[in-house]
This record gives C-alpha cells, sequence and structure tokens, in this order.
C-alpha cells in the first residue's frame, strides 16, 4: 500500500496532473488537522477552525509541490512545517488581534522599558500601573484582554528565526529536539531565553520555567503558587510582554 | 526529579505522537463518513463538488469543552517521531492511500468496511492517549508537589 503511494509520487513528480496532485491532497490531508487543532488550543473559542484548516491546505499544496522525494527526507515533516508555516502567516497578515489591545500592550512594554532602565530591576505591576497613570485594576484588566485573545497572540509577538521557519517561544522552549535544520538556532535562543528569564522577578521566573520547561499547565502552576488560574494567566501574560520588551531592547 | 522529568518527556513524546496519529485516523475517518453522508443525499453538500472544497468542515473541531482556558497547556507542533511512523503504516495497511484518496469509486459496502476499520484504530488510539493523558497528568502533579513544597527550584533548570 505504501508502494501505491509512492507510484502517485513519481508520477506526479515526473508529470504533474491535477488528479494525481488532488488525490495526495486527500491522502495527506488530516496533517492539517493536526496543525490546525494544536494552533487552535492556544486561541480563543470564536475562531474558526475551519478558516486555520483552509489556511493550513495552502501549505500543504505547497509542500506536495516543492517537495522532492529523492532528498530522503520524510513528507510528513516537512509538509507540518509548510502547514504550520502557513497558518501562522495568515493569521499575522489578517492582523486578528485588535488594534486597540496592540496598542495597550505597547505602552505596557515602554512603561516596562522605562521603569526598568531607572530601577535596574523589574518594575512591579503597581509601579507599571502609576507610569501608565491608571489603576491596578485597570492593568490587570489589559492583561486578561491579551491573555483573553490566546497566549499563541503572545507567542506570535515573541517570534524570532529569520531563517525561514518561525519559531514561537512555544516551539523554541519544547521537550522536543526535533525537525531538521535549525537545531542549533534552537539551542541558542533557548539560552538566551533561559537567561533572559533568569533576570526576572521570581514568580514571572517560576511560571515561565514551569509552563515552558516544565510543562505544566496554568492551572497546575496555580496550585504551585497558591494562586487561582487566572491569576497565573495573569502573571503569564506580563512576564512576556517583560521578556519581549527586554529583548528588544 | 531527574527521573520523573525523564519518564516524562518520553511519556510526552509517544504522547504527541499517539496524538497525532490519532488526529490523522480522525480526519480519514471523517473524510470516509463525509462521503457516505454524501451517497444518501443527506447533509447540504450538492454531489458535484469535489471533497477537496469541503476539507476544511470536515477536518475542523467539534467545540472544545466549555472552561477551558486557550493556552492552558504549553503546546508545539512537533515533528512525527518513529512512533508515529510505525502506527500511521499500520493505518495504511487498513485503509489504503488508493482507497482514500478515490473514495468515490468505492462500493457502498466497501465504504462502510473502511468506516469501521479506521474507527476502531481511532478508538483504540483514543484509549492509548486517555492512559498516557492519567500518566502525565500523575507526573506532573508530582513534580508540581515538589515545587509547591520547596523540594525543587526552578534555578536548577534556568
Ligand atoms: N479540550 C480538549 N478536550 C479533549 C481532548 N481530548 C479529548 N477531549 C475531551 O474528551 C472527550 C473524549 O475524548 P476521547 O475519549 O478521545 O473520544 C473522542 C474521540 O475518540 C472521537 N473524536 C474526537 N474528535 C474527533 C474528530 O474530530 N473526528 C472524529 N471522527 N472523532 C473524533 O470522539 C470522541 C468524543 O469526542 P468529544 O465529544 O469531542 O469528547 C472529547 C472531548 O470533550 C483534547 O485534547 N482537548
Ligand atoms: N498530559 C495531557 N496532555 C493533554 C491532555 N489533553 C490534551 N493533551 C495534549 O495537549 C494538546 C493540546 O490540547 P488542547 O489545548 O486541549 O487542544 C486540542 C483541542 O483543542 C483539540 N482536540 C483534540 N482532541 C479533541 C477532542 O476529542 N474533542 C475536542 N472537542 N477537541 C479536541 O485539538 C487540540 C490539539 O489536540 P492534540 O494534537 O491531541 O494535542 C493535545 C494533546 O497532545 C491531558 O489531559 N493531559
Amino acid at each position: 500500500n505504501a508502494a501505491d503511494l509512492d507510484e502517485v509520487w513519481t508520477r506526479y513528480k515526473d508529470n504533474p496532473t491535477q488528479e494525481d496532485r488532488d488525490q495526495l491532497i486527500v491522502y495527506y490531508a488530516p496533517l492539517v488537522k493536526y496543525v490546525a487543532g494544536r494552533i487552535a488550543s492556544g486561541l480563543p473559542q470564536n475562531v474558526d477552525q475551519a478558516d486555520l484548516v483552509s489556511y493550513g491546505m495552502f501549505g500543504l499544496i505547497d509542500a506536495i509541490t516543492k517537495f522532492d522525494p529523492e532528498r530522503g527526507f520524510k513528507f510528513e515533516t516537512y509538509a507540518i512545517s509548510r502547514i504550520k508555516g502557513a497558518v501562522l502567516d495568515e493569521l499575522r497578515s489578517i492582523d486578528w488581534v485588535p488594534r486597540s489591545v496592540r496598542a495597550k500592550a505597547k505602552s505596557v512594554e515602554r512603561a516596562m522599558t522605562k521603569l526598568e532602565a531607572v530601577l535596574h530591576r523589574a518594575p512591579t505591576d503597581e509601579e507599571i500601573a502609576e507610569e501608565l497613570e491608571m489603576t491596578m485594576d485597570q492593568l490587570l484588566g489589559i492583561y486578561n484582554q491579551i491573555s483573553s485573545l490566546g497566549i499563541v497572540a503572545l507567542d506570535e509577538m515573541l517570534s524570532f528565526g529569520g531563517g525561514g521557519e518561525s519559531l514561537t517561544l512555544g516551539d523554541t522552549l519544547a521537550d522536543r529536539q526535533d525537525g531538521p535544520g535549525g537545531m542549533y538556532e534552537r539551542v541558542e535562543m533557548r539560552q538566551m531565553l533561559a537567561e533572559a528569564i533568569n533576570k526576572m522577578s521570581e514568580r514571572a521566573k517560576i511560571v515561565l520555567t514551569l509552563y515552558y520547561y516544565e510543562n505544566l499547565t496554568l492551572a497546575e502552576i496555580g496550585n504551585v503558587l497558591g494562586v487561582t488560574e487566572s491569576r497565573v494567566c495573569q502573571i503569564h501574560t506580563k512576564a512576556v510582554l517583560q521578556l519581549r520588551s527586554r529583548l528588544q531592547a | 526529579l531527574e527521573q520523573l522529568r525523564r519518564i516524562r518527556v518520553e511519556c510526552s513524546q509517544v504522547e504527541s505522537d499517539i496524538s497525532l496519529v490519532r488526529r490523522v485516523s480522525q480526519g480519514r475517518l471523517d473524510i470516509v463518513g463525509h462521503e457516505s453522508t454524501r451517497r444518501s443525499g443527506a447533509g447540504g453538500s450538492d454531489a458535484d463538488t469535489p471533497v477537496l472544497f469541503d476539507l476544511p468542515e470536515i477536518l475542523s473541531d467539534g467545540p472544545a469543552p466549555s472552561g477551558s482556558t486557550p493556552g492552558a497547556r504549553a503546546v508545539s507542533v512537533g515533528a512525527p517521531g518513529e512512533v508515529a511512523a510505525e502506527l500511521v503504516k499500520s493505518l495504511d495497511t487498513m485503509a489504503s492511500p488508493s482507497a482514500l484518496s478515490n473514495i468515490e469509486t468505492l462500493s457502498d459496502g466497501d465504504l462502510r468496511e473502511l468506516f469501521e476499520r479506521i474507527r476502531s484504530f481511532e478508538v483504540e488510539m483514543s484509549s492509548i492517549r486517555r492512559q498516557l493523558h492519567e500518566r502525565i497528568d500523575a507526573i506532573q502533579s508530582e513534580i508540581g508537589r515538589r515545587y509547591r513544597d520547596g523540594e525543587a527550584s526552578v534555578d536548577s533548570i534556568l
């Protein structure tokens, strides 16, 4: 059975026809379900998953067209990274994060950078709120707004890796050491992030480390710190904004 | 703690592969299901629409159980490992690629049989995955307890 698949690939590469291409698309399409599901996991409920799948389909078709079976790589691995890239690129280009929320995130980061330069340590929420001339509740409300857009929005704001593959914070710190190429950049990134995290406040350090390195859920981290899941969510949002402001400084 | 973590990493890598194969088998199942719905004339899809157009609808998930926070867990999109490769191979022997890509040409009987075979495979994947989740979550709650009780500190990781 693997043989008839190889046959379709060989035939398609020798003479690309719509019919063979469609056969390959239908066979590999469930990979898009996998990628879209994982990306959707970081997004709020109102993001239409069928849209994510259609963005991903473009990545799959692209992968089928560009794949070279002679090079001996596994198609699935190549396809998954193209599909992911296509979905993230499309999300970024439709800029699904409301402008007002982006602006608020930017002003919080600016306040953090400014205060850090003066205090030589991470600013507290009280200090940030004061700098922005808002109440604590208002500042926490901003963290809630940003996080209700889903952690992917934050990860996306932090994506690095100019080398073709866009890495998000989650990928960079993931347990898995997978994927060809970019391995060395990954290790470097991981190092750089570890150093940046090390300089943060105790709470932020704990949340980021447990979430990304130890892979605990927000609720499990809440049990460690003795606070609610939504409080951990706010701390996580603040910590990611802080990381971003430092890495960009 | 190192040992616990190593076990978790191992389980997570297997879980990631199983989840991938589970998702793939669900996708196959839903594509086959869509074809049989189309034949029975139900469901609004017009008989001439190639399955390609309907894929986004077919492959998207139902709503997650309410109360799930987006990003509750750090999730990465990884490359499939050995476990996934082996399982996909065995799925391919039950549901051949040529059958899947030429689904309109199958007889009603063959279609139904294909559906059943993929469905029992999916059920098995989901059950293994549930068991792995229980094991991983138990390890995670023990790891969490050690951090809470001060037996472990994040400084050792950083
Ligand atoms: N947020 C979240 N919830 C999860 C996850 N995994 C499982 N669940 C929850 O646990 C229920 C049972 O999952 P299952 O035993 O794998 O049993 C599942 C699985 O065997 C199968 N299934 C799930 N998704 C699909 C799909 O897209 N296509 C097909 N054909 N079957 C599916 O149907 C059963 C029932 O699915 P549901 O009604 O959705 O009900 C699911 C869902 O509410 C997860 O990763 N994230
Ligand atoms: N240790 C542990 N790990 C867990 C648990 N539940 C899920 N995971 C892992 O975490 C990933 C993300 O889950 P999610 O955020 O719920 O995000 C899920 C969810 O939004 C959706 N999904 C998956 N299965 C189902 C299902 O049966 N029903 C519904 N409604 N949605 C599902 O697809 C997304 C990706 O699913 P996967 O690729 O399977 O990837 C899953 C799975 O590998 C758990 O209880 N313990």
